[in-house]
């Protein structure tokens, strides 16, 4: 910029601003550290008074997880007011400047809180010199003190009824962590506005309930999502799909579910495995009629595993199974899944299932590694 | 790596360097099949578009390539759908090639753990990678022995943030061998039974590890994810 230094140039990446030119290099940006969410201002400045140059560095550095710890010993009431003013220092719009904390704001939390952090041998943070920030109304010079309605505790807090404040991860944590036990009242979900899991109790987000991600341990948070007709099923995100459709070697389903798991090996008392494909949602054997080597390779590498070590044909002793035989024009079929290749026929002839043994895919090895005898 | 020491070549066939210039390397990955990489999605944050990364396998040394060296584009970039940026939590990504690697006995993929295969506190495993060693940027391959430890003991090292089932603590108080920047998205591995290693993290997040170190490393809990993994690999095998 011609005036003050910019941020660092985009790397080329679409967030940059289009109009981003050389001279409204604005330097405010909005607070996005969850710490500072609730300040009575939205904009910030960096680099902060802590040298950290961006909001993500300052996320994940030691003071960002200090002064919250510190909040909680109730040294100084605007303690994590003064830390927010050094992580996130308040962005004045109109002159994109950064408007410091008053040098008391900082004396008093330093003053009162040092002490506190010495009982544990650790050190106030060096980068806080007090001197650095200005007098209240020196020379109409502008910096920042706590108002009466400044909150206290930051969004990472729970606030006890004592008005204490005390990490948001203890509260219902099964430990009293308040002078006055409220972390430990109220632990129900529904008082915290979460809902409950039947069997363990857990207390989850709404927002994760039928959003197709299992979270109770029995999956009752993605039951009773969505009503599909009795010749429909359900997909994983909830959609409704014909009961024809699943397994036909096509995903209809937005997230693919309803071509999941369609090719497995069932295994049978005396621990034969044979080869199954999962057509309709339901269990159909595969006609050993024309099988070829190279169908076994597929099928074994559907399943994620490696080569094919055994393949063999067994008589079927049942009379109504209903089979699905090779497509008379499978041959010409390429780059496709096997149970694509496979429909659904009125007999098989041999009456012969598929029985496959895979290997599983090598890993985990490292022949470099070896011990050479010397 | 703190408080590692130098690898050497073919000791961790399936640890892979993910580059983009003008950075360079960014990030750890690991090889678990010829056309699949893991790493973890914080590392993608701002740089999702796969033309602007390829990968690196069967490096022991940074600047100096090997005649063991095979480099991939990045064909898919697939983060998990519920990543959070703010709590690092699902903090997991598959990378699909552009090529199958040839498999040699210094690029080779590492095992998948079973869904039910989990990790006991005090098991011991190793993480690698060529993130910070405190002092300054390795170019050699790091590796270091960790311990798990429990999540519950976990917790209490990082009150700030909270320990999801998502998630792997291996380290030790001291934080004396510990992950560190750059390290993201390498391998956690144990060596089972047999001598085969399977892969159990991904190295996440910590505390701040250029001083002050404390606590342990945080890794993606990789046997929560396999049936997703699984998935997404059959999805963009076979219904593409």
């Amino acid at each position: 910029c011609l005036y003050n230094s910019c941020l660092g140039s985009c790397d080329g990446s679409s967030l940059c601003d289009t109009n981003n030119n050389l001279n409204n290099c604005s330097q405010c940006e909005p607070i996005t550290l969850e710490l500072c969410m609730n300040l009575p201002y939205d904009y910030t400045y960096y680099p902060n008074y802590l040298g950290h140059r961006t909001q993500k560095e300052a996320s994940i550095s030691w003071e960002s997880s200090l002064f919250p710890a510190l909040v909680q010993t109730n040294c100084y009431k605007y303690l994590m007011f003064f830390a927010c003013t050094i992580l996130v220092p308040k962005c004045d719009m109109n002159t994109s400047q950064r408007i410091p904390p008053c040098r008391a704001l900082c004396e008093h939390s330093k003053e009162r809180c040092e002490s506190v952090l010495g009982i544990v041998g650790l050190q106030w943070p060096e980068d806080t010199d007090c001197n650095q920030f200005p007098e209240e109304n020196s020379d109409n010079q502008t910096c920042l003190m706590p108002n009466e309605d400044v909150e206290e505790c930051s969004p990472s807090h729970f606030k006890c009824g004592s008005g204490r404040c005390v990490l948001a991860s203890r509260r219902c944590n099964g430990e009293p962590d308040c002078d006055d036990d409220s972390d430990e009242e109220n632990c129900g979900c529904e008082e915290r506005n979460l809902w409950e899991c039947p069997t363990d109790k857990q207390c989850l987000q709404h927002t994760v309930i039928c959003d197709g991600f299992p979270d109770c341990s029995d999956h009752m948070d993605e039951k009773n999502c969505s009503f599909c007709q009795d010749d429909e099923l359900e997909c994983a995100n909830h959609e409704c799909v014909s009961r024809d459709q699943w397994c036909d070697g096509e995903a209809h389903c937005l997230d693919s579910s309803d071509e999941w798991d369609c090719v497995t090996l069932s295994k049978n008392v005396d621990s034969f495995s044979f080869l199954t494909v999962y057509r309709s949602a339901t269990e159909h054997l595969v006609c050993g009629d024309d099988w070829q080597e190279t169908l076994s390779q597929l099928a074994c590498k559907q399943m994620g595993l490696g080569e094919p070590s055994m393949t063999e044909l067994i008589q079927e002793q049942k009379q109504d199974q209903e089979w699905l035989i090779l497509h008379s024009n499978w041959r010409i079929f390429n780059g496709t899944t096997l149970h694509e290749l496979l429909v659904k026929g009125p007999s098989c002839h041999s009456r012969s299932k598929i029985s496959l043994l895979c290997s599983k895919q090598d890993c985990g090895r490292r022949p470099a590694a070896r011990m050479n005898k010397r | 790596i703190l408080g590692g020491r130098t690898s050497r070549p073919g000791r961790w066939p399936w640890q892979c360097s993910l580059q983009s210039e003008p950075s360079g390397h960014v990030c750890g990955c690991v090889l678990i099949a010829k056309k699949w990489v893991l790493t973890v999605a914080h590392c993608f944050e701002g740089r999702e578009t796969a033309a602007a990364w390829k990968v690196v396998f069967g490096i022991n040394n940074l600047d100096h390539p090997s005649s063991y060296m095979q480099t991939r584009l990045v064909k898919t970039i697939i983060l998990h759908p519920r990543y959070s940026r703010a709590v690092v939590d699902y903090d997991i990504s598959i990378v699909e090639l552009g090529e199958d690697i040839s498999e040699t006995s210094y690029v080779r993929p590492v095992c998948l753990p079973s869904m039910l295969q989990s990790l006991e506190p005090d098991t011991y495993c190793y993480i690698t990678g060529w993130g910070h060693m405190g002092h300054k940027m390795p170019f050699k391959l790091q590796e270091g022995e960790v311990r798990v430890i429990s999540l519950e003991q976990c917790q209490s090292y990082f009150d700030m943030k909270t320990i999801t089932t998502r998630m792997i603590c291996a380290g030790y108080e001291s934080g004396t061998v510990d992950s560190c920047m750059g390290d993201s998205g390498g391998p956690l591995v144990c060596e089972q039974p047999g001598g085969q290693w399977t892969l159990f993290g991904l190295t996440s997040w910590g505390s701040v590890c250029f001083s002050k170190v404390l606590g342990p490393g945080v890794y993606s809990n990789v046997s929560y994810f396999v049936e997703w993994i699984e998935r997404q690999i059959y999805i963009h095998t076979f219904l593409v």
